[in-house]
C-alpha cells in the first residue's frame, strides 16, 4: 500500500471524529481504496468509512490488506502531523507495522512514524442499499447545534420529517423543546440549504449521546445527510470529496 | 426513557 493525501487534515479529522466511538478497527485497502467498518461495543451503533482511491494522489494498493489499528495510538502519531503537511501511509505485504510519513509544505521537515498493528477479528455487518422514506440535508453546524442543544434537555430525541419539514423534539424533567428546520434554498450559498426528500412521513427516536458523537465530523463537511425509515437504523452521512463518505448508523429507540 | 435496539437486528453478520 501506498497512498498519498495532499494535506494531512482530511485524516486528522476522520479519525478524530470516530476514535470515541471505536477503539480498534481493521482498515481495510483494496485497489478502490481505504474502507472501514466498526460497531461500537454496545452495538447501538456503527461507523462505514470509505476514503476512495481518487482521494489520494496517487493510491497504489496491490493486494487487499487489513490494517487493524488502536485508534488512541493512531491519534498519537497523527497529533505529529500538521494539517497542511502531506501524509503518506504505506505498508508492506503482510505487515506488523504500518508507516505514516508527514512532510511539511515546503519539503523542509520530514517526519517518519510507524505504528504497530493489531490482529482484529471484527464482526462485519451487511449494510443494504436502501430506499429511505425520507432525506433531509442541512448544514453540518446546525445539526450539531441542535442536537447539543437538546442533549441538555433530555438523552432522547424524537426526529419528525415531513414535506414542510424536519422537527427534533426532546422531552425531559425540566421541559419540553423542539426545532424544525423548513426545507429552503439559500440561492448565495448552497451549504445553507435544507432540502428535505420523501415519499412517506417518518417519526423515530434516537438517543443523543450518540448524535452528538457523530457531530464530531462537523468539520469534515458543509452539510450532512439523515436518512430515515421507519423501524430502520438512522444513516448520518457526511460526504467528502471524491465520493468519499463518513457515514454513521444508529439504531432507533423502541417505543416505552 | 425508551430502550434501546441493537444493530445487529437490522443488519445481518457478512
Amino acid at each position: 500500500l501506498e497512498a498519498r493525501l495532499e494535506a494531512a487534515d482530511l485524516f486528522k479529522k476522520v479519525v478524530e471524529a470516530i476514535k470515541d466511538l471505536v477503539q480498534h478497527c481493521n482498515f481495510d485497502c483494496n485497489d478502490s481504496g481505504i474502507a472501514l467498518q466498526a460497531m461500537d461495543n454496545s452495538h447501538v451503533a456503527l461507523v462505514s468509512m470509505m476514503l476512495t482511491a481518487d482521494t489520494f494522489t496517487p493510491f497504489r494498493c496491490d493486494r487487499n490488506i487489513p490494517l487493524g489499528i488502536d485508534l488512541t495510538s493512531l491519534t498519537k502519531v497523527l497529533r505529529a502531523a500538521q494539517s497542511s503537511d502531506i501524509l503518506t501511509i504505506k505498508s508492506e505485504d503482510a505487515p506488523d507495522v504500518v508507516n505514516l510519513v508527514f512532510e511539511g509544505k515546503d519539503q523542509d521537515r520530514i517526519s517518519e512514524y510507524d505504528l504497530k498493528l493489531m490482529d482484529i477479528d471484527q464482526e462485519h455487518l451487511g449494510i443494504p442499499d436502501t430506499e429511505y422514506a425520507a432525506t433531509a440535508s442541512m448544514p453540518a453546524a446546525d445539526f450539531k447545534r441542535i442536537c447539543s442543544d437538546l442533549l441538555l434537555i433530555s438523552e432522547a430525541v424524537s426526529i419528525e420529517c415531513t414535506k414542510e419539514g424536519i422537527t427534533f423534539k426532546a422531552e425531559g424533567d425540566i421541559g419540553n423543546g423542539s426545532v424544525t428546520l423548513r426545507q429552503h434554498s439559500d440561492l448565495e450559498n448552497s451549504d445553507k440549504n435544507v432540502d428535505i426528500s420523501l415519499t412517506e412521513p417518518v417519526a423515530l427516536s434516537f438517543s443523543l449521546k450518540y448524535l452528538t458523537g457523530f457531530c464530531k465530523a462537523t468539520g469534515l463537511s458543509n452539510q450532512v445527510r439523515l436518512c430515515l425509515s421507519n423501524d430502520v437504523p438512522l444513516m448520518v452521512e457526511y460526504a467528502l470529496a471524491n465520493n468519499s463518505y463518513l457515514r454513521f448508523y444508529l439504531a432507533p429507540k423502541i417505543g416505552d | 426513557t425508551p430502550l434501546q435496539n441493537d444493530l445487529s437486528e437490522f443488519f445481518a453478520m457478512v
